[in-house]
């Protein structure tokens, strides 16, 4: 059959390839007949060859000795496809559907062989398909692509490379843990691979942050998605070891991706992973000095770094829905109808379960409380460049009344809710972290809550305070803030009741 | 909502409620830093992903191969290892055996230490000998005699003390040393 | 709640999860004198 001449023209190449140095006119000559004969002389024959191919790999890998190179056909394979994306003529068709194209076989074969062989299936060769395909297209593009003589072709090439990569990164959003829980181990090894995620984070323009942000939250929202307070499957626990540590390893790296996209990965997180939220939000740019958060005479609005708003690439605005109107409305002109109709769309219609400290369900919704508290602190920076500083650093400047009327009129669950929100923007010291901190200690010293008073103050301590027994890292912005707040003589924490009436609580303030 | 929602993250168990503090409050990341090579106290900051094993430290089992490029002017060079206008090629093990011999001691060293398992080491191995190397076997490194000093060989005959030349492959150096000499320990 | 097929499939990908060995460079072609070599039990067995 069709399949079976194609199969032997890759059993040929799989012992060419071994045999002679994939720049060896003899492969090239191996590759112009392919092309010639008609094995790959259209969509259709490149289909068949690929999925013949890529079985016949596969199954070498299964009936392979594990002590043996199993997965030299693998990687045959993957030497002839990168290889081919130099080789072929793209007049007809671009390199970024013919790289589509291929990952669309893979997706067929690997999906066809998930569904058929269950708990059987091997993630293994499909890994190494991917892994390797990274590793030969680095080989290949060193030095903007130098190895390739023909300069058009070398062109083309250079401007093909951030194509190659979002394109690999979607397909690698299509075999997510939540689709194919059966490949999710290879997924966050793949996710994080030295060729790939450096790579993404690094293309210029960060090109590459939208898709790689994607695959983020995709981790993230698997982990969201199946950790219970206290049944999680040691699986999702092992998923949230790998996770921890590919995450440490951005914030060490790059760690602007962390910084610039916060607010994004926050949404995905569940709240009681409280460590790798503090993670997050202790990230800094490389190049910002953090002062010492527990130096008793620390000024924030000396700092420099803090006249200076943080970098967002996920703007909250895309998420405000109907509410960016009233919202900015308000900012303009506050009234309390607006004020109504942004707390009538913070309400869920229907209740969302949800892991977190102390409660297990919301009926509010937090991914919009995060985005209007975040788009406020964007624009209450930016009104503080346009005007002055006391158009903001004001509690009666609408910037501040938004918060004040939402704690005021909202329930419980809406003021903690919105209170984590603030406290989320208490980061590393930019123009952003000076005013929440300026927001949730006016907050917590506003006599303006008459009876409600001691329950925005226990939630505010509530909120900070869980930020700060977790393990390090701990956010500047939170430390400098509950510094703040306990150095503070107008009231002593310890005498108010509502922690008096926690001794656990009472013992570690009064430490503190 | 509330700072009693804290209490059995302080302490276990508290309130009938149980949560798993690794993921919560969760670890000390020093060692979790430790294993990505992250130094946390010094400001320099390395770059980790480049060289990244795994997610997890029980399947980083190996060093990876990193990126890195090769430029055109190191392969392919003439009139090296005499190979005349032409650059060496080693594509035959007869006829890399000669020019194995014309590697400096380090380049065989390297070449020993860096592949192993493989033809080359084998060959280094042989050639190093016909310099009047010995690898030990227990201490895996290659000595040779102090040239300036006989060694004293003892009763039994089956050792000798004397003063030898060590090459030491973690500082990549050539040391000499007063030493005991056992004749079953050396290849 | 993971339905139990999730569970299994989840399993198995932890089973089978590639470590950095699978991770590795590809190295299909090697030169003669790179090719594997039953070398000495005591030579050091690791770059």
């Amino acid at each position: 059959t069709k399949a079976e001449k194609t199969a032997l023209v890759f059993t040929e190449w799989v012992k060419l390839i071994q045999r002679l140095d994939g720049d060896d006119e003899t492969v090239l000559e191996f590759i112009r007949q392919m092309i010639e004969k008609g094995v790959l002389q259209d969509s259709n024959g490149f289909i068949c060859f690929m999925k013949s191919a890529l079985e016949l790999s596969v199954n070498s890998f299964k009936e392979s000795d594990p002590t043996s190179e199993v997965f030299i056909a693998i990687d045959s394979l993957s030497k002839l496809l990168i290889k081919l994306i130099c080789l072929l003529d793209f007049k007809q068709s671009s390199r970024e559907e013919f790289l589509s194209l291929m990952f669309s076989v893979v997706t067929l074969v690997f999906s066809e062989d998930q569904g058929r062989n269950d708990t059987s299936f091997n993630e293994r060769p499909y890994f190494r398909l991917f892994s390797s395909l990274l590793c030969d297209w680095e080989a290949l593009r060193g030095h903007k692509f130098v190895k390739i003589k023909d300069p058009a072709c070398r062109k083309e090439l250079v401007n093909f490379d951030e194509s190659f990569y979002n394109i690999f990164a979607s397909f690698l959003h299509v075999y997510q843990p939540i689709a194919f829980p059966g490949f999710a181990f290879a997924w966050i090894t793949l996710l994080s691979h030295r060729m790939f995620l450096p790579r993404m984070l690094r293309l210029p323009n960060k090109a590459g942050w939208s898709k790689l942000l994607l695959l983020f939250t995709d981790l993230l929202n698997f982990m969201a998605h199946y950790t219970k307070r206290t049944e999680t499957h040691d699986a999702v626990t092992v998923v949230y070891k790998g996770a921890l540590r590919v995450i440490l390893a951005v914030s060490n790296d790059v760690p602007e991706f962390l910084v610039e996209n916060h607010y994004e990965l926050l949404n995905n997180i569940p709240p009681i992973y409280m460590q790798l939220r503090n993670i997050i939000l202790s990230s800094a740019p490389t190049k910002v000095v953090i002062p010492d958060p527990y130096d008793p005479n620390i000024e924030l609005h000396d700092i420099e770094a803090c006249q200076v708003p943080a970098a967002i690439f996920y703007d909250p605005v895309q998420d405000l829905k109907g509410l960016k109107k009233p919202v900015d409305n308000y900012l303009r002109i506050p009234s309390s109808s607006l004020m109504r109709t942004i707390l009538s769309g913070l309400f869920r219609t229907e209740l969302e379960l949800d892991t977190g400290i102390g409660y297990e369900t919301t009926n509010v919704d937090v991914k919009l409380i995060n985005a209007i508290t975040l788009h406020v602190g964007i624009e209450a920076a930016l009104e503080k460049d346009r005007t002055s500083a006391n158009a903001i650093f004001n509690t009666k400047s609408s910037y501040f009344t938004l918060f004040k009327g939402l704690i005021t009129e909202g329930s419980t669950e809406l003021k903690f809710h919105v209170i984590q929100a603030i406290a989320n923007q208490l980061r590393y010291p930019n123009a952003h972290t000076l005013w929440f901190n300026y927001v949730i200690k006016n907050l917590f010293y506003s006599d303006e809550f008459e009876e409600q008073q001691h329950d925005v103050q226990e939630i505010i301590i509530r909120t900070v305070l869980e930020r700060i027994i977790t393990n390090k890292p701990h956010c500047w912005g939170i430390v400098v803030t509950f510094v703040d707040i306990l150095k503070s003589d107008s009231s002593s924490l310890a005498d108010l009741s509502f922690i008096k009436d926690v001794p656990e609580i009472e013992l570690i303030i009064k430490n503190l | 909502y509330g700072l009693r929602a804290l209490v059995p993250l302080i302490r276990r168990g508290e309130m009938g409620v149980e949560y798993d503090h690794s993921t919560t409050i969760g670890i000390d990341l020093s060692s979790v830093l430790h294993s990505l090579g992250i130094d946390s106290e010094s400001n320099r900051r390395s770059r980790v992903l480049d060289t990244f094993q795994s997610p997890w430290v029980e399947t980083s089992r190996c060093e990876v191969e990193p990126r890195f490029f090769v430029p055109d002017s190191f392969c392919n060079i003439p009139n090296v290892l005499q190979s005349g206008p032409q650059p060496p090629t080693f594509n035959s093990v007869q006829q890399d055996h000669a020019k194995v011999a014309l590697f400096q001691d380090e380049a065989l060293f390297y070449l020993f230490y860096k592949h192993p398992g493989t033809v080359i080491q084998e060959l280094t191995y042989l050639e190093l000998r016909k310099r009047n190397w010995r690898y030990h076997k227990t201490l895996k490194v290659w000595l040779t005699k102090d040239p300036l000093m006989e060694p004293i060989v003892a009763q039994d005959g089956a050792s000798e003390r004397g003063s030898y030349v060590f090459f030491d492959p973690q500082r990549w150096e050539k040391c000499q040393r007063d030493f005991v000499l056992f004749y079953s320990a050396i290849m | 709640k993971m339905p139990p097929d999730m569970v299994s499939q989840l399993e198995s990908s932890l089973l089978n999860c590639p470590d950095s060995l699978d991770a590795d460079t590809p190295k299909l072609y090697q030169a003669p004198l790179s090719l594997p070599h039953p070398t000495s039990i005591f030579f050091p067995n690791e770059p």
